[in-house]
């Protein structure tokens, strides 16, 4: 059972001047981004039990909260993979997605099986440092979706070559 | 010897093959160029110990201890990747700053994906970090920030609409929020920057847009929160590393928000995406 009164909740409690501009204590920084996690966690279960209604599928829908730094389990160890885009916009959407992945080359459809362009790029070395230990890729997948207004669409890809050399880079 | 060019059909950034730094931006539709340079530096945070004052910079006041600019590095190692879907440009400044340059195949603006942290305070010398945008666009001390993601004012230098200023902090005085966007422009030109959080940002120098970016301080400001600006997390005891993106546009100023506000809502409502094993029928 999913809520969203949960980050509600947390949300209400950001408003103070200090969470608003930073002037908090480092505690209760803290505090703050643990109230957050935990409100979008059980955002998570709502927005998964809305799209499962909507797509009628039930299958397990995974989040990756950390692709900024390219890290997510779910792209870096699947062979075959979807992706469920949701625009919030109220007009149509063509937006570029980055996922990290240990394969070189994939095939990429749309909801209608039809190919789309991708690529497959190196991650870059500022990543590999960000992150750590806590990612594995060695590669992006890089792809542009496309959303209707308040919809979705969903895009899947799948390994076609594993481990050949990555492009060098040009300079 | 050749400049680096990352091109699509609306946009052509082209980079010193020296230096490895952004030098021109071209809109391809508008046949407009301008000279854009960018690079990072930092102001050295008051410690309190100035003649002026005796406010140190701390999380409630920036205050740096003079007008005067680190540089980051004066050069950048850069390489290149151009394919069908992006092409962009990795730039490495230092240990502790880097950024990717990314063209998108039919995106109208230019993203610069910044990557800033720890920041080295083992000098003793706390830093408040910012990117600047050196332009031949002429702003005759003018320049713009939105104050509240809606209504975007215009800012002059050492200067205030309602009263006679008397400026005594010459760089944080003339520094203004920037919620979501910001842009200086003359009567041909503007360039817009759209930033993913809301920061701090100014023209010291005409042409110029400055953007902070991160701060890591050594000293209580003595305004309430008792402890200096100096976070650190489990991951990076050692000091927050953080990543964010600036988009840049660059449009004639009368058509210029056709293209900023949808580039400014696309980045507040990002689209969520969520992953499924296997083929989801």
């Amino acid at each position: 059972k999913g809520d969203s009164q949960t980050l509600r909740k947390a949300m209400a409690v950001a408003q103070h001047h200090d969470a608003v501009s930073g002037t908090e204590k480092q505690h209760v920084a803290n505090d703050y981004a643990r109230r957050l996690a935990n409100g979008w966690q059980h955002c998570q279960v709502l927005v998964s039990n809305s799209l499962a209604s909507l797509s009628g599928s039930a299958a397990k829908r995974i989040y990756c909260d950390h692709l900024n730094i390219s890290v997510c389990p779910l792209t870096e160890s699947s062979r075959q993979f979807s992706v469920s885009v949701y625009n919030p916009l109220a007009q149509p959407l063509t937006w570029p997605v980055r996922l990290p992945v240990n394969g070189t080359a994939y095939r990429v459809t749309d909801a209608e099986g039809k190919p789309v362009d991708s690529q497959v790029l190196p991650v870059s070395r500022a990543t590999q440092e960000v992150r750590r230990n806590r990612g594995f890729a060695l590669n992006e997948l890089v792809f542009q979706v496309r959303a209707p207004p308040l919809g979705y669409s969903t895009y899947a890809a799948s390994l076609i070559q594993d481990r050949p050399p990555p492009p060098p880079p040009r300079h | 010897g050749a400049p680096i060019v990352i091109q699509n059909k609306y946009l052509q950034a082209t980079f010193d093959p020296d230096t490895g730094l952004l030098s021109s931006l071209s809109n391809l539709e508008t046949k407009q160029t301008i000279k854009l340079t960018q690079n990072f530096y930092w102001y050295n945070a008051s410690d309190g110990i100035n003649k002026d004052s005796h406010q140190p910079s701390g999380a409630y006041i920036f205050r740096p201890n003079s007008s005067t600019l680190s540089t980051v590095s004066r050069t950048a190692k850069a390489e290149n990747f151009q394919t069908s879907v992006v092409q962009e440009v990795r730039q490495w400044f230092a240990p502790w700053v880097s950024q990717v340059v990314r063209l998108y195949a039919d995106s109208k603006a230019l993203e610069l994906e910044w990557t800033v942290g720890p920041v080295p305070v083992s000098d003793g010398q706390g830093k408040e970090v910012i990117t600047r945008l050196d332009t031949s666009i002429k702003t005759a001390e003018f320049f713009y920030t939105d104050s509240n993601g809606r209504e975007v004012l215009q800012r002059k230098k050492d200067f205030r609409p309602t009263w006679q200023l008397k400026q005594t902090e010459p760089i944080a005085g003339n520094y203004y929020p920037i919620n979501s966007r910001a842009f200086i422009k003359d009567d041909k030109d503007q360039l817009t920057v759209v930033t993913d959080r809301s920061q701090g940002g100014s023209s010291i120098q005409n042409g110029s847009l400055e953007i902070m970016l991160h701060r890591r301080l050594l000293y209580d400001d003595y305004r309430g929160v008792g402890e200096p600006l100096d976070e650190a997390s489990e991951i990076f005891p050692e000091g927050l590393v953080v990543r964010g993106r600036l988009l840049l546009s660059l449009e004639r100023p009368a058509s210029a928000a056709d293209t900023h506000r949808p580039l400014a809502q696309e980045v507040v409502f990002q689209p969520l995406l969520t992953f499924t094993d296997g083929d989801l029928k």
